[in-house]
């Protein structure tokens, strides 16, 4: 109860306990302390992303802890990014202005 | 081309979310989705065809390590159609084990696949009277992605550098005013346009728990993160008995 006998409300979640509750919600474990300390910096990281991220967009999106929160951007690009996607198109029929199917 | 679109409320029609784990098999996931899609619309039946035989088949070699989505539709082809997920399962992994196509009854095939053009207006078009089409994006936005319609500021998101497949089931605008969930709560970030939003729908491969229970919504009109670089779909024909197709629902 605050000073003037006013509720200040719930207090906001502090880091860890935000790290502790993606833990628990993606089923996260780490090898050692060190490696626990490092997600955990990652995370904090992460989240200030998020809330940048969430600034600079446009439109309504929402951005914040996800299953990839404890992921440096690199690694989410080597675990989740298809390298190959980048690659040229191979010389495909190309129908352009119409949906219709033409000559084999 | 109808204002909106959404495969999803067909009933049958996209199969449900699936998970690529550790394995980048977003490209065969796609394609997957893309085919039985087109399967259900043209043949109004649903089957759920085999990713692992895609991986185990491609011609490229690791299918785990990324791929190509027409090195997908040429396995397909090549394979004269795919097994089902039921007979021959995802197991996460290329190769374990060699390309079995021949062991099992195929379940759903395509005549030939094709690349549209790449303009957003075009791919509606195609989407609501075809159906559902795979795109390449760049995903790097959809790391920390909860919910809404990324609209991605300028410099944000290289249109360029592509580097994940997924489907396209759909597109619509955001109601006038439609604020960010937490905004309707905290309202202490700045204020967001009150024009409503174009967008599209996409189906991703990391699960139901990521994003808008697996999918997730990308602004029309801008080409954000590079949705119109490879719109590419398979060609599925309509049995002759069966030539009333099913439309978008909007």
């Amino acid at each position: 109860q605050g000073i003037g006998g006013q509720d200040p409300g719930p207090r906001p979640l502090e880091l860890k306990e935000v790290f502790t509750l993606f833990q628990i919600q993606y089923n996260r474990s780490y090898s050692n302390p060190a490696e626990h300390a490092r997600r955990l910096d990652i995370f904090a990281r992460n989240l200030a992303r998020a809330q940048q991220l969430q600034e600079d967009d446009l439109g309504t999106a929402e951005f914040g802890v996800t299953p990839f929160s404890d992921l440096t951007e690199e690694e989410f690009g080597q675990l989740y990014g298809n390298q190959r996607a980048a690659g040229r198109a191979p010389n495909v029929d190309r129908k352009v202005g119409s949906g219709e199917r033409g000559e084999s | 081309v109808p204002s909106t679109c959404d495969w999803r409320k067909a009933r049958n029609i996209i199969s449900s979310v699936r998970n690529q784990k550790s394995c980048k098999c977003c490209w065969a996931m796609a394609a997957a989705g893309n085919i039985e899609a087109l399967w259900a619309i043209k043949h109004k039946m649903s089957v759920e065809v085999s990713v692992q035989e895609l991986l185990d088949c491609d011609r490229c070699g690791n299918g785990c390590s990324g791929g190509y989505i027409w090195d997908a539709f040429i396995t397909v082809m090549n394979n004269s159609g795919l097994a089902s997920e039921r007979d021959y399962p995802f197991r996460g992994e290329a190769r374990a084990h060699k390309c079995q196509a021949e062991k099992y009854k195929k379940v759903a095939w395509i005549q030939d696949f094709i690349m549209l053009p790449e303009n957003e207006q075009g791919m509606a078009r195609y989407l609501a009277t075809e159906g559902p089409i795979t795109v390449s994006i760049n995903m790097q936005l959809l790391q920390n992605y909860k919910n809404g319609v990324i609209r991605p500021a300028p410099g944000t998101c290289d249109p360029q550098h592509v580097d994940h497949i997924v489907l396209l089931v759909g597109f619509g605008k955001t109601k006038s005013g439609e604020r960010r969930q937490t905004e309707a709560v905290l309202s202490q970030s700045k204020p967001r346009p009150r024009h409503s939003t174009p967008y599209w729908i996409l189906k991703n491969s990391w699960g139901a728990q990521w994003g808008e229970e697996g999918y997730f919504r990308l602004h029309r009109g801008s080409n954000a993160c590079g949705i119109t670089r490879y719109p590419l779909t398979a060609l599925v024909d309509t049995p002759v008995k069966k030539r009333h197709t099913i439309s978008c629902p909007p």
